[in-house]
């Protein structure tokens, strides 16, 4: 009398699409601009070109429902473009992408930009146009929409266009239901924030009452690119174990861990292997029995010899970048910037970057303004959830440091980048109080706490200089 | 040279496993222990038996790094067991299940059992027994693990027997890395506060030390089981609109109507279909073009004549049953409890169900101690991102009803039970600040905390005449 049946992919985020941030139709307007910018920029950074992203949000002129209506989002990029045969599955499949790897980007789920075409289908029923050009001689052009029951993409159409001036990039145009009116401040505020830690990027926006937005780039140095790594050996299980031993054309245990894994020379593999794991070095890994792959996964949780993961796989800001564009939007009185050294959680390097900065137009709201940042995306939403805001308001105290939070003019300033962002929820908000990203964070705000105590010591010295 | 593949939905939850709750070894043991309890408890409710749910936690003395280990955990219910041909994919594989329906369970996304199984086989290597009988006639034994590369189960072995005293249940035993002491008082909570909304529940814990935990039941009395719901017009979209057109037997849209959706009579469907949507009557549903089934959905959301839905898809806990587990565990002086009337969000029904107590065994802690619960599970982490805990902390005027929360032992009990809990993450561990349930919580709380006052101004007054 129970029925059991199975769901796909698509169907379960359609069902469950407010934990993807589809909650509502200006919330859903904020997720699409957003996963399709991220997109974008990820693009930008791949082909190493200094993205050209252009954004417009114009109104069908239908009013829905209470304050909603229909509206086209259209997003180009120069891009590095998708390669034409993986079009369809990029954008028409959930759990599909090119980001699978560890490598920082800002794309993790292979969710996001399906998710914005699945949300527009299904409250228009239109299907999305993609246009691309990944090799700069053709140009695609696909009409699709998904099969959402399958997760699978259904081609409408697909043209192809020779490529005159050898133009590379992207464009998407889909139709969606919208709040413009209440999603806007949240919009802007996104670019606006993507404009401090992406200042290589020109982002240009046209809203529905037809109004430009430009955000010009400051720099035209992009950051160094992140280098793909292998897992470290403190962040393995068994099942990452097993898949690394059944595509392993390795015959032994030691060049099995110097071929797999991340920065195990010769001498500390025969160390691991012969002191903790208690494996003979000439072993077969795929002779491994169930028994001693669980004992090999446990003993290199244990081992204490690894080197430390390197940040090669890591594209921080930079203390210049994050302070120019800070200066830029915000233009303080002070401003102190700190980067952390790499740290690691779970076998994924991060690295923790704060800013803090006092006075011009950062305005009083009663308490100290914080701004984050995960992978140069900006987290707008859930603030109170976040790993940043509990040391900010909880664990840091700022008396200590001569900051009044309810009366002084502070904004803080974290980005967390990392192969792995332990986002809570797929949604990419707010970023899970894991203990090692905790303490670096934490001592990223007393870094530059201290140095805004200086400042603020030196200015009320002076100011009773004056007064005599 | 961009590497493009897809995951499947196991291998998504495998690499994000702390999204949906299994993010280290004690918060796992945690996660694996509620996930298999509250199937136990569905099973209990759909069949109709008080469920008798026993919980084994052994060490299996192998210590794992910095005080992890290894545990057997088993579960054994004497539910309505689960049809041996959907063993393998029940808990096998990730999305499958008998849940997706509208009609309100504890379970939801297809997910929780598989994962708690799959938490398992990755840091243990070990298969999942799995024991069940739901005809009473035959009982069928399991071993199983998953391919977590394509969602799939592997069967190990399957053997059979006879069912000698008609036994109905399921028994799962799996193997996982988990840590005992930090999850201990979570865990023991959890049995506690599971016991205040379900008293008719005898619930058996033994720990890892041998310890035995007796929750005995406070009544036979099982809730009227909630019966199964068609979807609202209010909630509708195009795809769901889509899906019903493709199953359709029905050759008009008056008899469409009447037949798919919740509570729409023929009255009402020709008022609708004629002032509303402006579609004739005698339409075939299978000939609505692209551009009427948009039209079709507008309507649907914006008719004002359509009934309100019924709340029998619902089971609530009932005054009496919430004040008599609230009275069992915390024996307070004094207890408010109320029922709000069932209300809806975005055409799911709902109830909230909201308590106070105060005095006996409530601790002063400094706040207001805050229990939340949904479909009659205990939530218990990320309390302060709950649309419950932003009533109970920002919303309510405390001092009008002339408590202080900062020296008053008060506790607030929160129950919303619907069709669709709007769980923030997969995790079920807080509900999104939704407008029609947040303002329902408002209300009931103020309802409550009147009483309280009233309560609280005679005990004052007849201290007041003992003084004299
Ligand atoms: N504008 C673009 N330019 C180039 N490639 C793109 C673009 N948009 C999407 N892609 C490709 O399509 C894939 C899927 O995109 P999608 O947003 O669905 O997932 P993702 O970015 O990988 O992960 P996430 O869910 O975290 O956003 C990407 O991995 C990327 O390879
Ligand atoms: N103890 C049990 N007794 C009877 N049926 C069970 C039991 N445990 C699991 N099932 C069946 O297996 C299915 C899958 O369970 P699983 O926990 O993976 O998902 P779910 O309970 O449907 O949803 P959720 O992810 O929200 O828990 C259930 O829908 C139920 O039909
Ligand atoms: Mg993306
Ligand atoms: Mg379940």
């Amino acid at each position: 009398r129970e029925e059991f049946y199975e769901i796909s992919p698509a169907d379960f985020f359609y069902r469950n699409r407010d934990i993807a941030g589809f909650s509502n139709p200006a919330r859903a307007l904020y997720s699409a601009v957003r996963e399709l910018v991220e997109n974008s920029l990820d693009a930008g950074e791949l082909a190493r070109r200094p993205p050209d992203i252009y954004v417009r949000l114009s109104c069908d002129g239908e009013k829905g429902e209470e304050g909603s209506s229909v509206y086209t989002l259209r997003v180009e990029d120069n891009g590095s473009g998708v390669p034409a045969r993986h079009i369809p599955q990029a954008f028409g499949q959930v759990f599909y992408g090119s980001k699978y790897r560890l490598r920082q980007a800002r794309g993790t789920f292979g969710l996001g930009g399906t998710m914005a075409i699945l949300y527009g289908q299904i409250t228009t029923n239109s299907p999305v146009h993609v246009i691309s050009s990944a090799d700069g001689k053709r140009i695609h052009e696909y009409t699709l929409m998904i099969d959402i029951k399958n997760n699978r993409p259904i081609v409408l159409k697909h043209k192809v266009y020779s490529n005159h001036n050898g133009w590379r990039g992207t464009i998407i145009e889909t139709k969606l239901e919208g709040e413009y009116s209440r999603a806007m401040p949240k919009i802007l505020e996104y670019f606006r924030q993507t404009a401090v830690v992406a200042p290589y990027a020109n982002l240009t926006f046209v809203d529905p009452k037809g109004r430009l937005y430009r955000f010009e780039r400051a720099t035209e140095a992009m950051p160094k690119p992140p280098v793909e790594t292998k897992p470290h050996p403190y962040g393995i299980d068994v099942e990452t174990m097993k898949r690394m031993i059944a595509v392993t054309q390795c015959r032994d245990m030691v060049s099995f861990l110097r071929e797999h894994f991340h920065k195990i020379g010769r001498t500390i593999a025969l160390r691991f292997l012969l002191e903790e794991a208690k494996i003979p070095p000439k072993r077969k890994p795929k002779r491994l029995s169930n028994e001693e792959i669980v004992k090999l996964v446990k003993a290199m949780k244990r081992f204490t010899g690894f080197r430390a993961p390197s940040a090669d796989c890591l594209s921080p800001l930079g203390v210049e970048l994050f302070r120019a564009g800070i200066v830029k939007e915000l233009k303080p009185e002070f401003v102190s910037v700190k980067q952390r050294p790499p740290s690691v959680y779970s076998g994924y390097p991060f690295i923790v970057e704060v800013a803090i900065a006092y006075g011009g137009e950062i305005p009083r709201t009663g308490d100290i303004i914080l701004y984050r940042f995960a992978n140069r995306i900006p987290l707008l939403y859930d603030e109170a959830s976040d790993v940043a805001w509990k040391v900010v308001h909880q664990l840091v105290n700022w008396k200590y440091y001569k900051v009044d939070p309810s009366k002084d003019p502070v904004a803080v300033f974290v980005h967390v980048c990392s192969t792995k962002i332990p986002y809570r929820s797929v949604g990419k908000e707010f970023i899970a109080d894991v203990p090692e990203i905790e303490r670096e964070i934490l001592n990223g705000v007393r870094d530059v706490a201290r140095d805004l105590s200086l400042y603020l010591s030196r200015k009320i010295a002076v100011e009773r200089e004056r007064q005599r």
